[in-house]
């Protein structure tokens, strides 16, 4: 189980350092082991480094870098362990206009895992290969709607340009 | 495996039997604070075997049970079904179609279910040991958490490796 | 200090109870103390109630809700006692449409505190009466920038509709 | 009292002096992610006396001086001032407007400043202590902690009043 736990490690930061660079459109991050503890003890850090920026600890990231750090570590460990579906709740409330169109980019590769996304942002609405709409039109009784969106290659959440 | 849908009857604000379907892609669920949304989220944990009651943002296991509204009495038991397409075997039930069930009722009482047949919630995790979907720890990000895996300690990230691995 | 932090809770609580129905246009919340224990020992609770549903803990609200309760309570918390400036960053993250501009529309009436809100949100934008950019043109190095709004009246974020 | 104007120098990525005017109303502050919107942020805590290293995010005092980038080399020191309208003398201070600097030097060794002449934070605190102004509890509220006044503990809910009244 050693072997097996650093194997994962291994193929896991490899996805991560290039999923890192490819939502950052750049920069370099790395998974860090301290090499004098047991594997099974040990404590495995995360180094981050956006791009034009000086290496800092992961706590002097922006909210923004901070989910984008933490997308790139998801969809790594995905990668090296497929998994059927994965959930993601309101993960782009962070993002700019920018990064939400990396963000929905860097989805669409993992042709084989089903995204399910909860947004308010319609630039990740108009990404999405079906849509639904949850509304309480009868007070306290949530139900599904249909929702069409008016023209859905359109529709981009102009937040504030990046 | 890929899972194909996901119906609710009962569970927090969905009264009536609600069914989501999930074609290949990406499923987007939009909608207006506090319309249900997040509550599909704990649906889908609570199926899969989450036990803590904290996570699913109430006090006690029976509050996932439909509590009425202003037009609605509330209910007795809530049930949550995610359904898998198997054609290809993967999971080792002899059926094209997988699904698990999860019930409880007001007096406290679950149970689980593979297929319509009782089963423990340990058959549903072995049923899934070969494919991770049973492993929450990354495969549901709840709101407000998306830097879970960053604010971690160093050890508590290493179990999600090791639940990976 | 007793006297005064009982008419302080007591203050807030008028200010919170109406500003809550504001927000949310409808509904009730209260702020309940345990009578049987010390003012100065006991412990603040919050109840709060969104139009349409039945009052459940503040645990089971979602997201936007528990911040449009707090919105509620800290401007409630100003109101009674003022305060030249306030600092808001990226609080209107969870909100659908509809609340940011319920959220918006009640900073306009604290016409004495000074708002710093900071935001992705174009529709937040459009409810500035100063707009400034930080960017990092030169990596690494913040610098202020004058933002030009196309139209500021016209520039809403098209949420996902309410 | 009203708040006029922020200027920052050396903190954290301003290397540059950069000042913001404050008039009456809403400022709005955009900008991409990880471009400095919340250093601003921190910098007003900052000069109001913020002492949790923590809540600064860094992991030392010094943290908070511009650090260099590719192109530039990192600073010696960090300077924050907040500028206050006091023609209705509202402020214990013989003046129109007040000025209250904060310094620190890569030394670790930091002082305060009210209109250019050292103070220490006490002073701060004692001229505001009218105003409300002082107390970051409910004045100041950060990134992603929006609903810290609803998670927190009742008891720890009563504190924030107690700092109101
Ligand atoms: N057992 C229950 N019975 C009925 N309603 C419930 C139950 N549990 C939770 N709710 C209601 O569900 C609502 C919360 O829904 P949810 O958290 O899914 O909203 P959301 O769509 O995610 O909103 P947001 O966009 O603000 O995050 C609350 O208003 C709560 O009262
Ligand atoms: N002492 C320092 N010297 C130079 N740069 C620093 C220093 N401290 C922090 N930074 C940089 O500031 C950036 C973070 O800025 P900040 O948190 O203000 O971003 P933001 O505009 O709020 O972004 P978001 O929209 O993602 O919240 C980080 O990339 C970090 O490297
Ligand atoms: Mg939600
Ligand atoms: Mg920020």
């Amino acid at each position: 189980s050693r072997r097996l736990l650093g194997d994962t490690i291994e193929t896991v930061r490899g996805h991560f350092r290039e999923l890192f660079t490819r939502v950052f459109g750049g920069g370099q991050a790395d998974i860090v082991l301290d090499p004098d503890v047991d594997l099974l003890e040990t404590s495995v850090e995360i180094v981050a480094r956006p791009p034009g920026k000086e290496p800092r600890g992961i706590g002097l990231l922006s909210g923004g870098e901070k989910t984008m750090t933490c997308v790139a570590l998801l969809l790594a460990i995905f990668r090296s362990r497929p998994n059927p579906f994965c959930v993601l709740d309101e993960v782009d409330a962070a993002l700019d206009e920018a990064n939400v169109d990396r963000f929905t980019d860097v989805l669409k590769d993992f042709r084989d895992t089903q995204f399910i996304v909860v947004t308010h942002s319609k630039k990740t609405m108009s990404a999405a290969t079906t849509l639904y709409g949850v509304t309480m039109e009868e007070s306290g009784v949530s139900k599904r709607v249909a929702v069409r969106l008016e023209n859905r290659a359109v529709a981009a959440r102009p937040r504030a340009a990046a | 495996t890929r899972l194909t849908a996901l119906e609710l009857c009962g569970f927090k604000s969905f009264a009536d039997r609600t069914r989501f379907e999930f074609p290949p892609g990406i499923t987007v669920v939009v909608g207006p604070n506090g319309s249900g949304k997040s509550n599909v989220v704990d649906a889908i944990k609570w199926v899969l075997g989450e036990q803590s009651v904290r996570s699913l943002r109430g006090r006690d296991m029976t509050d996932v049970i439909f509590a009425g509204s202003a037009g609605r009495k509330p209910l007795n038991a809530a049930e949550t079904s995610l359904c898998f397409d198997n054609t290809a075997r993967r999971l080792p039930v002899e059926a094209d179609e997988v699904r698990i069930t999860r019930r409880v009722y007001r007096s406290g009482e679950g149970e689980y279910l593979i297929n319509g047949e009782v089963a423990r919630l340990r058959d549903i995790r072995e049923l899934f040991s070969g494919t991770g979907a049973a492993t929450e720890a990354y495969s549901v990000i709840e709101q407000g958490r998306v830097d879970a895996l960053l604010v971690a300690s160093g050890r508590d990230r290493r179990a999600v490796f090791e639940e990976a691995a």
